[in-house]
């Protein structure tokens, strides 16, 4: 009784693992795919254009953004060397990094909700590895729930 | 019990060491893309301006080296954030409306 | 009174779950509250940005 009772502790505590790591797994599925499609989308349009856009018009990742209504009051202080700044802001504000930027772009194909058009799967198939490919069907649908033993 | 116990832990632990892989080589590969790609990794503007809503807010884009310290505190009149960095100037400049 | 730290800069990929507690943090204040527990000052006039 006494080794049924260790082993359920370690099935337990084994489960709990591999559910973070299917989500870990997942977040790492959707950065590949927002990241590709987004160089996808600015190769072509650089191909359309013949030419790369004006640097001070494009923002490399990574960065984060703050976003705030036009109302609000921020008082900045800048070190000389700008390695330090202050923000107060006088209303509420929102920061998010490039990746959830990239989802908001839409660049991961609405996997990041569950909600993934046909056509949009087949797009996302195609920028993952074959061996990541059952997942990616499987996140069309809703959060990663499996764990595939394919080779490769 | 015991021994469907074993199995399923078995299975398990099998399962856990094949995401603990894809996980590795998801890792390596958003690396070498990210470092391949650097040139082609880029959002305008406007992409940024159709992810707030409402669109006409104030967008900071905040640029930063590595291990960039950034502390987001509420002293007593509304919020501060503060950012700190050890390994070179930090960019930061706010998205044109047009 | 609440204070969250995050290491930025790193490359693409690093994401944190903290923005979305930072987030959950500014839009669950008060400021009309907060103005008033200031002692009603209003806000003393920051240069914008």
């Amino acid at each position: 009784a006494q080794e049924c009772q260790n082993l359920e502790v370690e099935r337990q505590r084994r489960l709990e693992r591999i559910k973070q790591k299917q989500s870990q797994l997942q977040e790492l599925i959707l950065q590949q795919i927002a990241f590709k499609n987004l160089v996808q989308r600015n190769r072509q349009r650089e191909q359309q254009t013949k030419r790369p856009p004006p640097a001070n018009s494009v923002i490399h990742l990574p960065f984060i953004i703050v976003n705030t209504s036009k109302k609000t009051v921020i008082d900045c202080s800048i070190s000389n060397d700008k390695f330090e700044y202050l923000f107060n802001f006088d209303s509420m504000f929102e920061i998010h990094d490039d990746i959830e930027v990239l989802k908001r772009m839409g660049m991961a194909c609405g996997l990041e909700v569950g909600k993934c058009s046909a056509e949009d799967l087949k797009t996302a198939r195609s920028l993952v590895p074959k061996a990541l490919e059952p997942y990616v069907t499987e996140m069309a649908q809703g959060p990663i729930n499996n764990v595939y033993m394919t080779t490769g | 019990r015991f021994q469907a116990l074993q199995r399923e832990v078995s299975e398990l632990t099998e399962a856990e060491e094949k995401l603990d892989e894809l996980i590795n080589k998801c890792s390596l590969q958003l690396r070498l893309l990210t470092e391949d790609t650097v040139t082609l990794g880029y959002v305008r503007c406007q992409d940024l301006r159709n992810t707030v809503h409402p669109a006409d807010q104030i967008i900071m884009v905040i640029r930063a080296p590595p291990e960039t310290q950034m502390q987001v505190s509420e002293p007593t009149e509304g919020y501060q954030i503060s950012l700190k960095s050890s390994k070179g100037p930090i960019d930061v400049f706010l998205c044109p409306e047009d | 009174r609440s204070r969250i730290l995050i290491s930025i800069g790193e490359s693409f990929g690093v994401s944190d779950e903290k923005f979305q507690k930072i987030n959950e943090m500014v839009s669950s204040t008060d400021w009309s509250l907060k103005r008033s527990l200031d002692g009603g000052s209003a806000p003393k006039p920051l240069k914008r940005l």
